[in-house]
């Protein structure tokens, strides 16, 4: 453990507990997109199935508990509980789209054809893109409230504090895993754009708003 | 034990 993979799992769970705690006290899930949540829940399911079969410490087991069971709980917030306030007309991106390229990605690139390995390197693929109906529905509405775009920052750094966890490992530890490396990068890439917007505007105490 | 870096990750 390093300080860049401890901070990337806080920010991680920063993200989560925003996002739970937005959607009960507003008692609304409205700006928020089902659809990557639904991706999160098949990413951390389909990850953590060595929960069952290999044991790393008492933090990770926790950790991977509380995602699993927090996406499940985010999922059903925004598809019973609070589902009339969703906003289904704006969350139309297709989640096939996503899903089926990270499976035969998976199929081709992957440590060991063996099912636990094809899974992991599935999530870690689908992981990557699961972003893509929330950051769609932003653009399609046009703004994020502020505490959305909290979400989104907090979400977005934890696999770029998990970068330079990885050049960590690289020198310290001599542990290189391409499929992480790459799939994170491209993950980190996606928030860019609305990274900058973050700083530029929600900092400076104004609502994300997409130039026209 | 874990073969791979990234799986003793979340």
């Amino acid at each position: 453990m390093n300080i860049f993979r401890l901070t990337g799992d806080l920010a991680h769970l920063t993200a989560i507990i925003i996002l739970l705690l937005k959607i009960w006290k507003t008692r609304s899930c409205s700006g928020i997109s089902g659809k990557s949540q639904i991706l999160f829940t098949v990413v951390y399911i389909t990850r953590y199935l060595d929960l069952f079969t290999n044991y790393i410490s008492a933090y990770n087991t926790l950790m991977k508990i509380i995602f699993v069971v927090s996406s499940l709980a985010t999922v059903f917030l925004i598809y019973f509980k609070f589902k009339a306030t969703y906003d289904r007309n704006h969350d139309t991106f297709r989640m096939e789209f996503l899903i089926i390229p990270s499976i035969i990605l998976a199929l081709l690139i992957r440590h060991e054809f063996t099912v636990m390995e094809v899974l992991w390197t599935f999530s870690i693929y689908l992981e990557a893109v699961a972003i893509l109906p929330q950051l769609f529905l932003v653009s399609k509405t046009g703004e994020a409230e502020t505490i959305t775009s909290h979400y989104l920052f907090a979400l977005g750094s934890y696999r770029g504090l998990y970068l330079l966890n990885w050049i960590w490992r690289y020198y310290f530890e001599n542990f290189l895993d391409w499929i992480s490396i790459v799939a994170g990068f491209v993950q980190t890439v996606l928030y860019c754009d609305f990274f900058y917007l973050y700083v530029t505007r929600v900092l400076h105490g104004r609502k994300l708003r997409l130039p026209a | 034990d874990t073969k791979y870096v990234g799986h003793d990750e979340l």
